[in-house]
């Protein structure tokens, strides 16, 4: 069943038409090319295909196009998008807006919020401006493309963007992005207060500064693990006890079972032990009374 | 972003908390309202900017309607439900219509409106499935057709199990929703066509208008249940709804 059947030379079609919705599984794969496809992409979406037959012609597709589809199919693909994922995207480079703009909307509620962002994040790899009709339509799809975008474009993404963010949107942002839309979200959140406020900075908490969580420490927030384990390294070696403590409230028994783990074992290797002996917990690591630490970045300088 | 937003954030700063009546401001100033400024105004005051919404037909985005609906939860009547902006309706907390009369109150207007604007497997929506199920005390993975037009656009978040249990009640409705269906439904739904039962019968006898009822369910067809459609039927069918778009527009 396996074996490469040959194309029949009579059922080679030179067009894409509802003939093709009538042909075996194997007969489409060693029949149809993808130069056909491409030519005729708009042919594709006139016919109700179905999704197996769709997937070979993707396929067939994406073996004409190893390194991804030329922009002038990108162009003319429209509903054909829908078939799309992210790594086909991925490889694409698109420099029109108009393209951007007419495949936003071929996926416009389908449920392709992902593959929108990555057409996006293409688009601005080449340098590309966002106006705000584009904005305005990419603020209704989850901002999972915040991190690809720079310093600049962050900048001009809407405030009301940030009220939609989801902490795991922002997992694959950089340090300095996150550095950036800290503050941008305080702003934006600036008339909310207590635990609303902290409900919706809690997304961007891997941009804070010290003094800010110190602050929510004092005020009964109760961070989950999750945000907790956010949280810059840096900025969190830097929390004493008596404050993660009360920054976690309930969920500070969650240090027990991250005990091992960076970023809570960096944290404790950096307490004194009494102190977190005091929490009664059982974790151990932290610097022994009576001794110093040496940071040995300085070793070299020592000898 | 100054340029872009900062006049009418400056205006809308200076007019919500000061607008006695907020039917007075004009749709372009209604559209505008961020999330902090309604986390700004009391409950009543929230009441009536999504009143006033409602009534000049403001069409809102995503986060607007959410943080609205955030705010509207926590005092809402169920007599309140018709003076919203219908679009805020998927995004209101339906823990707050508990009891037969409040819960059906609720489901009947928000089984109407799209959905679709919340992501399929988002919380919102998933809790919306739920409540409205318990609402019309289905247990187990049967629905009746009162129970599928009862949950409308919900119905089209059935999982494949409700699909294999319920296909007659189900699969007419699943074939008019207007996002794919997931694998495990499309699954369901594939195996219902494949044994013939209602209510579209056996593939060898479908006619075209079969197919035409058939809609969005037509893709999921594999090729034994191509084969089994008389050839004629299915030639003609496409050939008239290839030349024609129509069929893209009702999947739009």
């Amino acid at each position: 069943g396996t074996e490469k059947r040959a194309c029949p030379p009579e059922r080679k079609p030179q067009v894409v038409d509802e003939k093709l919705f009538f042909y075996e599984e194997w007969e489409l794969k060693a029949c149809v090319d993808g130069a056909l496809l491409a030519a005729q992409i708009d042919r594709v979406n006139r016919v109700p295909f179905t999704y197996q037959q769709l997937s070979i012609f993707k396929h067939k597709l994406d073996e004409f196009y190893p390194q991804g589809y030329p922009e002038s199919l990108i162009q003319r693909l429209s509903y054909f998008f829908r078939y799309l994922t992210l790594e086909d995207i991925q490889k694409w480079n698109v420099t029109s807006l108009e393209t951007v703009k007419n495949l936003l909307k071929v996926a416009e509620r389908k449920q392709m919020d992902a593959q929108a962002a990555a057409l996006v994040a293409r688009y601005l790899l080449g340098k590309g401006q966002l106006d705000k009709d584009t904005l305005d339509t990419l603020a209704n799809i989850r901002p999972t493309y915040l991190c690809i975008l720079s310093p600049e474009q962050l900048d001009s993404v809407p405030p009301r963007v940030l009220w939609t963010v989801e902490p795991q949107d922002l997992d694959s942002c950089s340090q300095r992005q996150l550095d950036i839309l800290y503050p941008y979200a305080r702003l934006a959140f600036q008339n909310i207060s207590g635990l609303e406020y902290f409900g919706k900075i809690k997304a961007f908490l891997g941009g804070a500064p010290k003094e800010d969580l110190q602050a929510f420490s004092g005020q009964n927030v109760s961070m989950d693990m999750a945000t907790f384990k956010k949280l810059p390294l840096e900025t969190l070696v830097q929390l004493t006890v008596d404050e993660v403590q009360k920054l976690l409230g309930p969920h500070v028994v969650g240090l027990q079972a991250e005990e091992n783990n960076s970023p809570v074992r960096d944290w404790i290797f950096r307490q004194p032990q009494e102190d977190l002996d005091r929490l009664g917990l059982g974790l151990h690591g932290g610097t022994p009374n009576g001794y110093l630490v040496l940071d040995l970045n300085f070793r070299e300088a020592f000898s | 972003r100054a340029a872009e937003t900062g006049e009418d954030t400056v205006q809308l700063d200076r007019v919500l908390p000061g607008t006695g009546d907020f039917a007075s401001l004009a749709p372009d100033l209604l559209l505008s309202f961020s999330c902090a400024e309604v986390s700004g105004l009391s409950t009543e005051r929230v009441r009536e900017l999504a009143i006033a919404v409602g009534q000049k037909n403001v069409t809102l985005q995503v986060d607007q309607l959410r943080c609205l609906a955030h705010r509207l939860s926590e005092h809402l009547a169920p007599e309140d439900l018709d003076a919203i902006p219908v679009d805020v309706l998927p995004f209101l907390n339906p823990a707050a219509f508990l009891g037969p009369q409040a819960c059906t109150s609720f489901l009947s207007r928000v089984s109407k409106v799209n959905i679709h604007v919340l992501p399929r497997k988002s919380p919102e929506r998933q809790r919306l499935l739920l409540a409205a199920l318990s609402c019309r005390g289905v247990r187990g993975s049967r629905v009746s057709q009162a129970d599928v037009q009862a949950l409308g656009n919900l119905a089209c978040d059935l999982p494949g199990s409700f699909v294999a249990d319920s296909a007659e009640a189900l699969l007419p409705w699943l074939a008019g929703c207007p996002e794919p269906l997931d694998q495990d439904q499309e699954e369901a739904a594939r195996m219902a066509l494949q044994g013939g039962g209602r209510p579209y019968g056996p593939p060898s006898r479908w006619s075209a208008s079969s197919l035409n009822a058939l809609q969005g369910l037509l893709a999921v067809l594999d090729q034994p249940i191509i084969h089994s459609i008389p050839k004629s039927v299915t030639a003609v069918w496409l050939q008239r709804v290839s030349r024609s778009p129509s069929w893209r527009g009702s999947e739009l």
